[in-house]
């Protein structure tokens, strides 16, 4: 977070309007691994009592304090081998998702130097409860223990949940832990903002589908981590990881894990596979290997450092030892190199930073849509800096696989990382808004986004959602879609959820009227409008949309539709306000020919009144 | 194939709290669990019980219990506690 806050605007300090009361109001629940409480990100130093409000406790075991910052700890994992039970953070996941929510700011900060600055959260004034569900090892995160996070974080009042857990699939809502929790959080008002997933870039690989929660996809920001290989001839190759060693420029030797085996075939030993490589013949050299998920191999066996191939360009690690990625055409560079010198040497620098690199662009990883539990709702819903984030961590974890140094601060990337960012962010609105509905703090932020290149990302807006979040435009979004619970209600009626099930998760006694069970799921009130069509024949949808104003009293808003591919007649086109909080309905009819499988077409509806963009991303596909 | 005796840590979800001031969430959670285990004792059934902002528990329950606690009337859905992933 040295820099993620600076590139999307949110400065730190005196540089971005605050209304500091609010925000030292504001909880933020954070269901994760725990935190190190130690960390001067959440220092309680200058912070008044919690807020009154907070019905929580500090329960974080043995050795483990809260304060004014830290004002709440549970924890829900099962007793582990070797581990205390307790509320600390064990991974750094969870320290690091904490304090790009909610950390104080903390200057002259870097991992060993690199991406020095200040780490802060979104919101560094609010307040931290923390309830831990995740351990290393076995058994994880259990969903148990999540729901039980879930029934303690809504009853202690916090303001908002940021949840960087999800599953390999997704569930039908009653059987989906994240989205019974959520749902009970929006009842109460709170809003859940869950990580989308790193199962990308394939399609359908989300899990956070539920429309009453907030997912979040992952991308980068014009900082970068650049890695140089020298070799002996002299040219120099750019490569990716976040490497703190420094050789020195001292060259040397260089062997390819290829031929650096004695128990393997060529063709595993060159990945340098666990148990391939022969110590005699990588000791004190620098191993090529055609794999980047085995670092650690060549160091157990005395390398000095490594030169590895991958083919995601986009992102960089740590690892133990020097290593540096390098794309497919540079690494056979080395390859040719080596073959082509009698003694061929190389060194690994340490990693330099870059603020040049082309941002935002959606991450490699980050999990994509369509909805496979619901076609018609738009997943992801925003987009927040996910990769190579610098912020608190846990001693008492490695900072890479086989890493015997401990710090308080490290880079991890992950939607796990951007879905706090977007935490920060909508705490940050709540407290210019303190009385807006989850739905009203989701649709500022979503029509406020700024809009990403469809043209450079596969799938567009099932990789990106709306765009890019804008914390200082998202503060006055000028109209919002609204969804409360009862338009939640009708959408589950829309999906045959009646009887006992709806009775039951409403906690009403009504049963769906035959209006609400009539309802299409793409008329649930949401800042995004998606269609699944199918590939056949020409098609023509209708969405219904209710806007509420939330600029000036008096404000004239009209439609404008960009985007050529679709055919899209927005009927009114003219909404005319009188006053705040006044609510205005529209139909959007979208046609257009047949579409090809597996193909998308967009277009945005904005409303402008020449001051605001009301900006929301209309989404035709056929599966 | 497991046999029945098999347990596994279920999460019985039941929905929103119901607004009586009478209602007790736990001794109702724990006389679902005896009706359907025939035991008196259930502490080592019960993982967790969900009470404060919805309703439901978390219990050790063969294939079997699991399928007459789908479905009572008072119980939305009874579905496999299973391990998530930090992202």
């Amino acid at each position: 977070t040295t820099t993620s806050w600076d590139f999307m605007g949110l400065k730190q300090g005196k540089g971005s309007k605050r209304n500091l009361s609010i925000e030292s109001d504001t909880i933020i629940g954070v269901i994760d691994s725990g935190v190190y409480p130690e960390s001067d990100s959440f220092s309680g130093k200058g912070f008044g009592p919690p807020p009154k409000k907070w019905k929580g406790v500090c329960k974080g075991g043995k050795n483990f304090s809260c304060n004014n910052k830290l004002i709440g700890a549970r924890y829900y994992t099962p007793k582990t081998e070797g581990l205390p039970e307790s509320a600390r953070d064990n991974m750094g996941h969870g320290s690091h998702t904490a304090s790009t929510a909610a950390g104080n700011a903390v200057k002259d900060v870097s991992f060993y130097g690199l991406g020095n600055g200040t780490v802060r959260g979104g919101v560094p004034a609010a307040r931290i409860a923390v309830y831990k569900v995740c351990d290393p090892g076995d058994p994880g995160c259990t969903t148990d223990g999540i729901l039980s996070a879930f029934d303690d974080a809504i009853a202690d009042k916090v303001d908002l949940i940021t949840i960087s857990i999800g599953g390999d699939d997704s569930s039908l809502f009653e059987v989906d832990t994240i989205a019974i929790g959520a749902f009970h959080a929006m009842a109460k008002g709170i809003l859940t903002v869950n990580s989308a997933g790193n199962s990308g870039p394939q399609p359908s690989t989300l899990s956070s589908v539920a429309p009453w929660i907030f997912t979040v996809a992952a991308s980068n920001t014009n900082r970068g981590f650049v890695t140089k290989v020298v070799l002996g001839n002299g040219k120099t190759i750019d490569g990716r990881s976040i490497n703190s060693f420094d050789l020195n420029g001292t060259k040397y030797p260089l062997v390819y894990g290829k031929s650096a085996s004695s128990s393997c075939s060529a063709a595993s030993a060159r990945f340098c596979a666990p148990g391939c490589l022969d110590s005699r013949l990588v000791k004190g050299k620098i191993v090529l290997c055609d794999s980047a998920n085995n670092p650690d191999e060549a160091q157990a066996m005395g390398a000095v450092a490594s030169i590895t191939k991958s083919s995601i360009a986009d992102v960089g690690s740590i690892f133990s030892f020097p290593v540096s990625v390098l794309l497919e055409a540079d690494y056979n560079t080395v390859i040719s190199y080596m073959n082509s010198t009698k003694n061929p040497k190389a060194t690994v620098l340490k990693s330099e930073t870059t603020f040049k690199q082309t941002a935002p662009v959606i991450a490699s990883y980050s999990s994509r849509g369509p909805n496979t539990i619901i076609p018609d709702i738009l997943k992801p819903d925003i987009t927040a800096p996910g990769s190579e984030i610098l912020a608190a961590y846990s001693p008492y974890a490695p900072p890479s696989k086989s890493d015997t140094r401990h710090v308080k601060y490290s880079v991890l990337t992950g939607t796990s990382m951007s879905c706090p960012h977007v935490a920060g962010v909508a705490a940050y609105i709540k407290t210019f808004h303190p009385h807006w509905s989850p739905s009203m703090i989701k649709s500022a932020i979503m029509t406020t986004a700024w809009p990403m290149n469809a043209s450079t990302t596969p799938m567009a807006e099932f990789a990106y959602g709306a765009g890019h979040v804008d914390p200082i435009t998202a503060i006055h979004p000028g109209l919002v879609y609204e969804a409360n619970k009862s338009d939640h209600i009708t959408f589950l009626c829309g999906l045959n959820y009646s009887g006992k099930k709806l009775r039951l998760i409403s906690g009403e006694s009504s049963n769906c009227a035959k209006e609400q069970a009539k309802s299409l799921p793409r008329n649930l009130n949401y800042p995004s409008m998606t269609a699944q069509v199918s590939t056949t024949k020409p098609f023509k949808v209708t969405f219904r949309r209710t806007v509420t104003n939330v600029g000036m009293a008096n404000a004239t808003y009209k439609a404008k539709v960009v985007g050529s591919k679709l055919k899209v007649k927005v009927v009114p086109n003219v909404l005319s306000f009188k006053s705040l909080y006044e609510k205005k309905s529209f139909t959007v009819t979208v046609s257009g020919r047949s579409l090809h499988a597996e193909s998308l077409v967009s277009a945005h509806l904005i409303w402008s009144d020449g001051f605001h963009s009301v900006r929301i991303p209309i989404v035709v596909y056929a599966s | 194939t497991k046999d029945d005796q098999d347990k596994q840590v279920y999460i019985v979800y039941m929905g929103a709290l119901p607004a009586r001031v009478d209602y007790m969430p736990t001794s109702h959670h724990t006389s679902l669990l005896q009706d359907v285990t025939g035991e008196s004792a259930i502490e080592n059934r019960l993982v967790r019980s969900y009470k404060r902002s919805f309703n439901g528990f978390a219990a050790r329950l063969t294939e079997s219990e699991r399928e007459i606690l789908a479905s009572m009337e008072e119980v939305v859905s009874v579905f496999p506690s299973k391990k998530l992933k930090l992202q």
